[in-house]
């Protein structure tokens, strides 16, 4: 059986995408057959992957116009399909607030292909609408990317009290599955603070390999691969494979 | 008449509230009475001037609870006013659509207060949903922060289809105020890329003034107040102030 997780943050510019799609390029690189699902209408997770405009995406099966097997794209990765999202999905917060089990739409659509895949990633839009809530219901854990500053703390609560509501409504077993820290500046002084804070917070909980700053990050996607393929010596890379091997450790044991 | 400024962009974390915040209190300074409105549930805006769990707050002006001129709260610039958000602006999104009139909401209640100021900035959520909608039918003319990373330039085109729709369907005067280039580092190359194609595509609608990366910035709000308060030689404050000079420049004459 997979384990479906959901990188979520409602706070804007965090690295909610650049954590998805690296995890998922890391994740598939240790063979362990994974699924990207892009759940935002901006569509970063799949032009990260090439796919921009796809004829067949996420909408589609939210909204039932077709079965989500038919909206699954290979990548250049062996163990790595994406299921991309297109523009039509800024009309889904919209469309689905009148429609029947409107939270659980993304939960029984994932569930004719789950079994396909050992590791489904979604990554979410910065809000938490119906699209979000969609992936927290189909989730059995969230990844929450933090950026180490002022306003991603501060919406730490809103998003850690919106998990719950969904724990108490609707998904019994979803739990948190880590933090990770990114765009982490270990020079400047609020980075520190913040991140010692969320530290005593969290424990456990939060992640010990930080993801730093690095250009060659936000460069990769402007070719359409990730970062494993696009510089595997740079540090994002380097980052992202040691809090791949944490996060493995973490579900699958040692 | 006062001009009502939306600041605007779907990308999540480049700079909207921070540009929104900053331009309100360098406007206030050169003494032009200034309303800013905060219509995003993060709610960063207010918290930046010190407003936490607000008892009235826009949301209470957009469903008719309350008249907006009883959410406003004054701060400590002579020239500036507040409109805070609460958390319960999340639920407006979902509620809004099946309300009459979803998308002019804030246009109506605007009107009763827009003689008392000659600027009103409204800082939006990282979506194009109802309360991006409300801003943009609201608005005269609108400010885009962008960074200049790829995922934020691959955005620009879905927004200014959005605006054109706005215009054509909701408030035919919505004009484009201007592009802010924020978070600007001048060492990388990827920016540099990125600020030359947008100044070709755009021209004299991106202000000369760049906002540098500047750590200043992101401390200031964690004091409540805006960077003319909290360190006004800082880079940030110098570049936010030439910047308000360029805006009101082209507004007001000179
Ligand atoms: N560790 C990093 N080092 C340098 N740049 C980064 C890093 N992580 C992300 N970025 C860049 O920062 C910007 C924001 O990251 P990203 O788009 O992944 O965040 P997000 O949370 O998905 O944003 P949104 O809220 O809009 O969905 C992007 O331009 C990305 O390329
Ligand atoms: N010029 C700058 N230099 C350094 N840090 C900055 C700068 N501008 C913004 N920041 C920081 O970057 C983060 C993102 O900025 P901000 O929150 O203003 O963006 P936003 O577009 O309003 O985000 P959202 O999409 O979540 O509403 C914040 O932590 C902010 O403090
Ligand atoms: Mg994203
Ligand atoms: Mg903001």
């Amino acid at each position: 059986r997979s384990r479906i997780i959901a990188v979520v943050n409602q706070k804007g510019g965090v690295g909610k995408t650049t954590s998805a799609v690296n995890l998922a390029a890391c994740f598939a690189a240790s063979e362990r057959r994974t699924l990207l699902v892009d759940l935002d209408p901006q569509g970063n997770s799949s032009s990260a992957y090439g796919v921009v405009n796809p004829t067949r995406q996420i909408y589609d099966a939210l909204t039932g116009d077709s079965p989500i097997g038919e909206t699954i794209q290979k990548t250049e990765l062996d163990y790595l399909h994406v299921v991309p999202a297109g523009p039509d999905l800024v009309g889904a917060e919209i469309e689905l607030v009148t429609t029947l089990n409107r939270e659980s739409r993304l939960k029984r659509t994932l569930a004719e292909v789950r079994d396909d895949y050992e590791l489904i990633l979604i990554d979410c839009p910065p809000s938490l609408g119906l699209l979000t809530l969609n992936a927290l219901t189909a989730a059995d854990s969230i990844l929450i990317p933090l950026q180490c500053e002022y306003y991603a703390l501060e919406g730490l609560a809103r998003l850690l009290e919106t998990t719950e509501l969904v724990r108490a409504e609707l998904n019994p077993g979803l739990e948190v599955e880590g933090l990770i820290l990114t765009m982490v500046d270990m020079r400047n002084n609020l980075s520190r603070q913040v991140e010692a804070e969320v530290r005593r917070h969290f424990g456990e909980k939060v992640y010990r390999t930080r993801i730093p700053r690095n250009v060659r990050l936000s460069e990769a996607p402007s070719h359409g691969k990730p970062i494993l393929l696009y510089d595997i010596h740079s540090r994002g890379a380097v980052a992202y494979l040691k809090l791949t091997e944490e996060i493995l450790r973490r579900i699958f044991g040692a």
